[in-house]
Parts: C-alpha cells; sequence; structure tokens
C-alpha cells in the first residue's frame, strides 16, 4: 500500500478510498479553475458548518488565513446595517443568517472580498437555489479565476441543485467536511503540475 | 507485474499532465 501511494503521488494521481470520496472528487475537478495554494476561505450562515469546515481544513492541511485589518473593514462596510454587529468578519466569515432579499448578491459580495486573500472558497448557506444563484456562482469563480466550493445547509432537500451546481462548474457538496477533503485533493494536485512545469 | 506497473504509472503521468486522475482504491 505505501509504494502503490509513492507511485500515485509520483505521478500526479489522485487517490479515492471509497465510492464517496470517488464521487466527491469527480464533483471537485469539474470545477474549472485549480486553487493556487491552500489558503482556504470560509463564508457561512451558520456558525456549526464554520467550525467543522474549519477543523477539517486543518485536518487535510489547509490553512484559514486570518484577513487582513483592511480587508475585515472591507467585509465590515459591506455588511453593516445588512447583519447584526456582532459577526467576526476575519475568516471564517460568519454571515449569521443574512436578509432573503439581495441574499445571492450579499454572498457574491462578500466571497468576492474574502478571495482577494485566499486561493480557494467554500460556501455554506441557505441561499435559494434560483438561476440567479447559480450564475451568481459561476460569474464569481469565472471572474476571480478560484475555486467555489459549496456546502449548503439542508443538503437532503437539494439533491437536484447540488447536481445541477456541480455541473455548471461549482461543485457541491452535502456537508462540509466533504468539501474541505475534496478542496484538499485539488490543491495537491495543482501543487504537482506546478511542480512538472 | 514490473512492465505492467511501468506502463501505468508513464501513462498516468502523460495523463495528468493534461488533466486529473483519479484512482479508485476499492
Amino acid at each position: 500500500n505505501t509504494i502503490f501511494e509513492a507511485a500515485m503521488k509520483q505521478c500526479g494521481v489522485s487517490i479515492a478510498y471509497n465510492i464517496e470520496e470517488l464521487i466527491d472528487l469527480m464533483a471537485a475537478f469539474t470545477c474549472p479553475c485549480l486553487p493556487k495554494g491552500n489558503k482556504l476561505g470560509i463564508l457561512a450562515e451558520s456558525g456549526g458548518g464554520a467550525v467543522a469546515g474549519a477543523d477539517s481544513a486543518f485536518e487535510f492541511g489547509l490553512d484559514i488565513p486570518v484577513l487582513s485589518k483592511a480587508r475585515q473593514q472591507e467585509l465590515t462596510d459591506r455588511l453593516k446595517g445588512v447583519i447584526p454587529p456582532f459577526s467576526a468578519p476575519k475568516n471564517p466569515i460568519d454571515l449569521v443568517w443574512p436578509p432573503m432579499e439581495n441574499r445571492v448578491k450579499i454572498l457574491v459580495d462578500c466571497a468576492e472580498i474574502l478571495l482577494k486573500e485566499v486561493d480557494s472558497l467554500i460556501i455554506m448557506d441557505y441561499a435559494v437555489f434560483n438561476s440567479d444563484y447559480v450564475k451568481g456562482m459561476q460569474d464569481l469563480q469565472n471572474r476571480v479565476r478560484k475555486p467555489v466550493f459549496l456546502a449548503p445547509c439542508f443538503p437532503a432537500k437539494r439533491q437536484a441543485e447540488l447536481a445541477k451546481l456541480t455541473l455548471k462548474g461549482v461543485p457541491s457538496f452535502t456537508i462540509p467536511e466533504r468539501a474541505v477533503k475534496a478542496m484538499a485533493t485539488a490543491v495537491k494536485y495543482s501543487q504537482y503540475v506546478q511542480s512538472i512545469k | 507485474g514490473l512492465k505492467y506497473a511501468s506502463d501505468f504509472l508513464e501513462l498516468a503521468k502523460r495523463a495528468t499532465r493534461k488533466k486529473p486522475v483519479i484512482v479508485w482504491k476499492g
């Protein structure tokens, strides 16, 4: 097993240890861009999801950097009067249930600010999966050329929407840990590709 | 066996330059 894993690593092959991981990796690699480094941003509407994601990031070797003061201020300014003032704008970012009105724009704006200082982003939200949401996420990813994965809340009721987003190049996962693990594998593959250039 | 492994690794190296390759270790 050690020899097999070493050989696969030397060739840049990603290993799935069970069928669930195989599906997750296939979803992750539908993304049109790879993370250039291991700095991960987490944008959540649920503090628990953010904690689960951060713990997994540590486990799989991803870094969750605290945002610079300038970026924290940018986020605070964007969210002023939109969400309660006790949210921490450091990373992970907890949006504390933003209003339904303009929700896609709020998520996209915050994501864009966060992506100025990280290589990839995982969003955990309660958004309504309409065409605006899909387009907003696609446009964001195409604009910043950094991968954005989703791990929406209430995934059991949203299998069809998750599949739709994944097919549009925005990989979506049922729980934060699976999104983080898949992102960590994408980072490893990206590092391999950079190392052979 | 060694020939098979060697051919496989060469193929994998060529492939991963272009696209991600996943091995399901089932």
